[in-house]
């Protein structure tokens, strides 16, 4: 069992790296043990570096930054164990525009072994998406969901969308 | 394990019955502030066994019951109901033979709580260890709540390891 | 300085309530002293209820609400004493395109008693300022920062604000 | 009391000297992410006279002198400099008569601090007593951080009274 978790800490943080480095289109990021001798108790660290940058505490990062590198990390562990579903609530709200669309790429290659739900206000998510639910409360105080078809009359679709979003 | 579909009535902002049937690939749930979508979010951890009301933005779980809202009453009770595709078999325990699995979380206004697989009463404990080493139990983190993405980076070294743990 | 206190958070509630409704375009919200006797000393509770939705307490409410809620009540202290100067970093970040609008309006009637300095990733706050800087990393690293006119060729200058945001 | 610029140098990815004119109305600062805008909020703050390098996202002062890009070497000391239109003489104390007042906090990579007020050296509780009253005052928050909207109306009552202390 310490060796099972050695294993997949190993393949969590080579995953890790790998989507780091794709988000950010370069840079390094990686993840220690800090007590390597007791691998089953030990506590986690992270090392991040956005291309240019030089080596820093993560604490230091943007924004948006750290919103990516916690993405990286959260499906670098999808990467060795996808989990069946995964429920986003606007994590795209602190990201770029070259951000968002990147993590949308990332999103639609991840979504093969996963099931995501991503709550949103940004356009680009939304026109990523495969299917989309418009919650609106025509009624004060009270939700109503309806289902907004992309395929057909898919200006109309993105108004209602951008009408309700 | 697949979800099919998640079902709300009474809870929180959700009166009438209301149902998101989850498709595969990525679905976007989009519209004005305050409308509902992260209500959505909540009642899915609820169902899935989330155990602290705080997390939920309630004080306790009599907060998520629908309160009123113009014209309409406040309810009696809050129901949320998950769907489970389980034709792989990944569930391990009691179910594992079920195709489908149906969770039901309730809670009353008096406070009484009720719980059902498969519309047969059980206790909180049952659901959770359904969803135990599923990647969606309250350690993994398949739920990326509102304002809480830096968590991860902020948390102590130690209290990062349940999302590790989760896919070891 | 009881009296003082007392006659200073009765106009700050007074414009909490006002600025609430316009924001919300309805509803009401309120201050509340725990502890009226001991005014010097008392917590201090806040009740807001969005147009149609009953009271309740403030966490249940949504990310943009408790936004649009927080901008209301440092605006009303605003109100009643102005702060030369504030900086709101990405605040409009959980509010859909309809709340950006009326936060951006009520941002330019408090911007004739205070300096506004809005950090942004929103084209109709950008569109809504009166001076647009914009900050880049040619080299990679190190920051630089250049201004961007908007009254002059201001097709060009929202490209370039655009490019870079 | 208004403010006229603000000047960096070695602060945090603002190696070069740069210096952002504070205009009437509202000014938006924008780019993408990591380009350094809240580096600028930040800088604002430490030079108001922020105690906590925590709250600026350092671990002390030194973290905030720029540590070098590609081929640019570490710099020796982070510099920021506020400049203030005093000529309605808002402020308060032993500089109330200037006209301008100029606030410069230094910190060296030995940790060594300094600390001007029209390039007079000081002390930080001189600059910190500049702003006491004036509403730009760590009590205050003129400074809405990113992330932190929701500070006020998830602090608890007690801790919520610095606001109105602030404004009575
Ligand atoms: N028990 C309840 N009964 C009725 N309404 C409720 C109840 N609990 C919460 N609400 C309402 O639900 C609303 C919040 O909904 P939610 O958080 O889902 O919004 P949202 O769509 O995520 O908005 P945002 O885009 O701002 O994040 C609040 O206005 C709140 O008053
Ligand atoms: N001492 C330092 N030396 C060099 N670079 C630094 C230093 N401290 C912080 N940085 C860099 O500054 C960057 C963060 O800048 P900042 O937080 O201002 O970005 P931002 O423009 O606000 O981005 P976002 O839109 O994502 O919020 C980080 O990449 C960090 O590595
Ligand atoms: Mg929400
Ligand atoms: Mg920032």
């Amino acid at each position: 069992s310490r060796e099972r978790f050695i294993t997949t800490f190993e393949q969590i943080d080579h995953h890790f790296g790998e989507l780091f480095t794709a988000l950010f289109e370069g840079g390094q990021a990686k993840l220690h043990l800090l007590d390597p001798d007791n691998p089953l108790e030990s506590g986690i660290e992270i090392t991040a570096q956005p291309p240019g940058k030089k080596n820093g505490s993560i604490n230091l990062l943007s924004g948006g930054e750290k919103a990516l590198t916690t993405l990286a990390l959260i499906f670098s562990t999808y990467r060795v164990r996808p989990a069946p579903f995964c429920l986003l609530d606007e994590v795209d709200a602190p990201l770029d525009d070259a951000n968002v669309g990147r993590f949308n790429r990332l999103l639609r290659t991840m979504a093969i072994s996963t099931q995501f739900t991503a709550i949103t206000h940004n356009k680009s998510t939304m026109e990523a998406a495969d299917a989309l639910y418009g919650i609106t409360m025509a009624e004060p105080g009270v939700s109503s969901l309806i289902a907004v078809h992309l395929e057909e009359e898919p200006q109309l679709a993105m108004g209602e969308a951008v009408a309700v979003g | 394990m697949r979800f099919k579909r998640l079902e709300m009535v009474g809870f929180k902002s959700f009166a009438d019955r209301t149902r998101v049937d989850f498709q595969p690939g990525v679905t976007a749930i989009v519209g004005p502030n305050g409308c509902g979508k992260s209500n959505v979010s909540d009642a899915l951890r609820w169902v899935l066994g989330e155990q602290s009301a705080h997390q939920l933005r309630g004080d306790s779980a009599v907060d998520f019951i629908f309160k009123g809202a113009g014209k309409r009453k406040m309810m009696g009770l809050a129901e949320v109901t998950l769907t489970i595709d389980n034709s792989d078999h990944s569930v391990a325990g009691p179910f594992a033979d079920f195709a489908e699995i149906q969770v039901t979380r309730r809670v009353h206004r008096d406070g009484e709580r009720e719980y059902f697989i498969n519309k047969v009463p059980c206790r909180l404990k049952d659901i959770r260890d359904i969803f135990m080493d599923t990647g969606m139990s309250g350690r993994g983190v398949a739920i990326l709540q509102q304002g809480h993405i830096d968590a991860i980076l902020n948390a102590k070294p130690e209290e990062r390891r349940a999302l590790f743990d989760e896919a070891a």
